[in-house]
């Protein structure tokens, strides 16, 4: 493990205020074998609660603990040897767990990771298995999961105990269509939202299981990935991206789109494009949004970062000596970006 | 946005629309 501080980056100088992205630390896994995801976790390590660093790579997953001065020390590993790790899955209040998805190119499992707070020794439980299309952990220790096909499509929401040894699971109600993915409503705990391959967005009430509404949001952004809601006035601001979105001459390339939906009569507005700048090119590849702030890595290996509110590009994370971008996650405790490349190299930037 | 493009809005729209759904 290495660690840097202070190298700078192109910043996008077209906004009227410049913001500062500044390279804190590198944590460098020496496994030969491809990363795949970051995230942060709270955890207890040797009987402190703190927040750490946890990365994913196909065969591993390691949780840093933080040292002095922006210093990351690896504390522990597990080994998995038959399914490869696809994706990180933190339950974002929960201390010693998080989830992480396996499978091929889609996911075929899901494993909670947990240690026990007596001996801190490592256990981990499988929490699902089957053709899963969707998953999300939620607040309170709740994850959001869709599987199976259309004939036998299911969606489940489980909750797990503090020491995670046990779960409880409830069935909310289904769709019937392939979700693509979940998303959280900002100051509404109890509501879930989701897109579908239809060009649906679907909100659940997570009490209750209900299916409160189906909303077409046109087919012009088929298979839209929703990020984060955030529910204001009696609307639903929804923030989506577009993986297979097409360039659009006008407004350059749009990465993110922010509409406005009224939930009552399902009708919805465009309010605004997150656009490139001029000069740069590249779809969506991965991303993630963080309160007004959403990062996303595109086809180009860029990281490029907006600001929700403000609708600027405020900054762009150019490849490096060391390769492409390849993913990328906001830090749940404070406003970190992650950024990881494939060869097992995650950067730490303070926003 | 205006009610003429997104409709009546209700500032209760999640209690509306679960006593609204089938349970």
């Amino acid at each position: 493990q290495t660690k840097v501080r202070g190298d700078p980056v192109e910043i996008w100088h077209d906004s009227l205020e410049l913001s500062n992205l500044q390279l804190v630390s590198k944590l460098k896994n020496p496994s030969n074998s491809c990363s795949v995801d970051v995230s942060t976790v709270w955890w207890e390590v040797t009987g402190c609660k703190e927040s750490c660093i946890i990365t994913a790579c196909e065969f591993t997953v390691s949780l840093w603990k933080s040292l002095d001065d922006w210093q990351w020390r690896k504390v522990h590993t597990w080994h998995f040897t038959e399914i490869p790790v696809l994706q990180i899955i933190p339950l974002w209040d929960a201390c010693n767990l998080v989830c992480i998805a396996l499978g091929h190119l889609e996911i075929r499992e899901i494993r909670l990771l947990f240690s026990s707070g007596e001996d801190e020794c490592l256990k981990q439980s499988l929490v699902k298995s089957g053709n899963i299309k969707a998953v999300l952990g939620l607040r309170h220790k709740r994850l959001v999961c869709s599987n199976g096909t259309l004939h036998d499509h299911q969606v489940d929401l489980m909750t797990f105990s503090g020491s995670g040894r046990s779960k409880e699971k409830q069935t909310l109600m289904s769709p019937e269509e392939t979700i693509l993915a979940f998303a959280e409503v900002q100051g509404m705990q109890d509501a879930l939202l989701g897109t579908t391959l239809m060009s649906n967005i679907v909100i659940w009430n997570l009490k209750t299981g209900q299916l409160l509404k189906k909303m077409q949001i046109g087919t012009a952004y088929q298979a839209s990935i929703c990020h984060k809601a955030y529910s204001d006035m009696g609307l639903l601001f929804v923030v989506l991206s577009h993986p297979h979105g097409k360039e659009i001459e006008s407004m350059g390339s749009p990465i993110f789109r922010l509409i406005v939906i009224n939930p009552k009569t399902a009708l919805s507005v465009d309010v605004r494009p997150y656009s490139l700048p001029q000069g740069h090119t590249g779809r969506f590849l991965d991303g993630d949004v963080k309160d007004n702030l959403a990062a996303a890595v595109l086809t180009s290996g860029t990281i490029a970062v907006w600001d929700l509110f403000l609708g600027h590009c405020r900054a762009l994370l150019l490849p490096n000596s060391d390769g492409n971008w390849s993913f990328v996650k906001w830090s749940g405790t404070d406003s970190c970006l992650l950024a990881g490349q494939k060869n097992g190299s995650v950067f730490v930037y303070s926003y | 946005c205006s009610e003429s493009d997104l409709g009546p809005i209700s500032l209760n729209w999640f209690e509306e629309l679960t006593s609204e759904a089938p349970p």
